[in-house]
C-alpha cells in the first residue's frame, strides 16, 4: 500500500514542476522512509535526483513500491491545484492508478494512470568538487537571466575567490560577480579557479522550482558537470547538468 | 563555447 498526505498541495507542485521541465517520465521508489526518484533527461545532459522523507508529509505510510509516472499528465493535474488544498496521494494497486486528490472546500480527486516505468537504480555520483557556493535563488536566477539576453549559454566560473556568471554572444557580453562578502552569498568554499559553459536553458529549468529566499548549493569545477542542490518543504533536489566543452 | 557533452562521459551510470 501507499498513501501520504501533504499538508501543502503546492510545495508539492513545485517539486512535480521542477522535474516535469526536464524529464517526460519518472519512477518514484516508494519506501516505508518516503519517496524517491532518479532520471536522466532523455539526452542524457541532466540528471534530476529527489528525495522526500517520510518526515516531509502529513501522514505517511507506504510499503515497497515502483509508481511509474507521465510527468506531464501529473503536472496538468497538480496544475488545478488550489492555495491551501491538501493533497492525498495514494495507489490503487487493483485499477493499476495513483489517485491524486485535492482536499480543500471539496474533495476532487484524478485517478493516473500509471505507466511501467522501471526504477533506475541510478545514483547520483559522488563526484568531488574543488568549489561549493551556497547563493540565495533569486540572486543566481536574476544572473542567468542577465545571461539570457546575449546568448542561450554561460560560464560558470571562480576566479580569485569571486563566484562569475559570465555569457558572450557575437556583440555582447553580462556579466555577474558575487563576492564572499555579498548578500546574496550564504557561504563560499573556494578550492581553485574553475570555468565550466553551460546551456542555459537547463540551468533556468534546474532552477525554476526554488523561491528567491531559498538557497542552492552549486558545486562547481572546471569543464565539469554542474551539481544544483536546494530543499523544497522538506524534499531534497539535486541537479546534475553536463558541460559544454570545447572541442 | 564548444560541444555540448553528456553525463555519460563523465562516468558510468548503469
Amino acid at each position: 500500500m501507499f498513501k501520504a498526505v501533504i499538508s501543502e498541495a503546492k510545495e508539492f507542485k513545485k517539486i512535480i514542476d521542477a522535474a516535469s521541465n526536464l524529464l517526460d517520465e519518472i519512477c518514484f521508489e516508494v519506501s516505508e522512509d518516503g519517496i524517491k526518484a532518479r532520471a536522466m533527461d532523455p539526452s542524457h545532459v541532466a540528471l534530476v535526483s529527489m528525495d522526500i522523507p517520510k518526515e516531509a508529509f502529513e501522514e505517511y505510510e507506504a510499503d515497497v513500491h515502483d509508481i511509474g509516472i507521465d510527468l506531464e499528465a501529473f503536472k496538468k493535474i497538480m496544475n488545478r491545484a488550489k492555495a491551501k488544498d491538501k493533497l492525498i496521494l495514494e495507489l490503487d494497486e487493483e485499477k493499476n492508478k495513483l489517485n491524486v486528490i485535492f482536499k480543500g472546500t471539496a474533495r476532487r480527486k484524478f485517478a493516473l494512470a500509471l505507466y511501467d516505468v522501471s526504477s533506475s537504480n541510478l545514483q547520483v555520483p559522488d563526484i568531488e568538487y574543488p568549489n561549493e557556493i551556497l547563493i540565495k535563488a533569486g540572486a543566481f536566477v536574476d544572473a542567468l537571466k542577465d545571461a539570457d539576453l546575449v546568448n542561450d549559454h554561460v560560464a560558470l566560473k571562480v576566479d580569485d575567490g569571486k563566484f562569475i556568471i559570465y555569457a558572450k554572444g557575437d556583440l555582447n557580453e553580462s556579466e555577474t560577480i558575487f563576492e564572499e562578502d555579498s548578500e546574496d552569498i550564504i557561504s563560499m568554499n573556494i578550492g581553485e579557479n574553475a570555468r565550466s559553459t553551460f546551456n542555459l536553458e537547463y540551468l533556468k529549468d534546474m532552477t525554476k522550482a526554488a523561491s528567491s529566499d531559498d538557497i542552492l548549493k552549486i558545486c562547481i569545477g572546471t569543464d565539469m558537470p554542474v551539481k544544483i542542490e536546494y530543499d523544497i518543504g522538506g524534499a531534497n533536489l539535486t541537479f546534475l547538468l553536463a558541460p559544454r566543452i570545447e572541442s | 563555447f564548444g560541444k555540448q557533452v553528456t553525463l555519460d562521459d563523465f562516468f558510468t551510470i548503469n
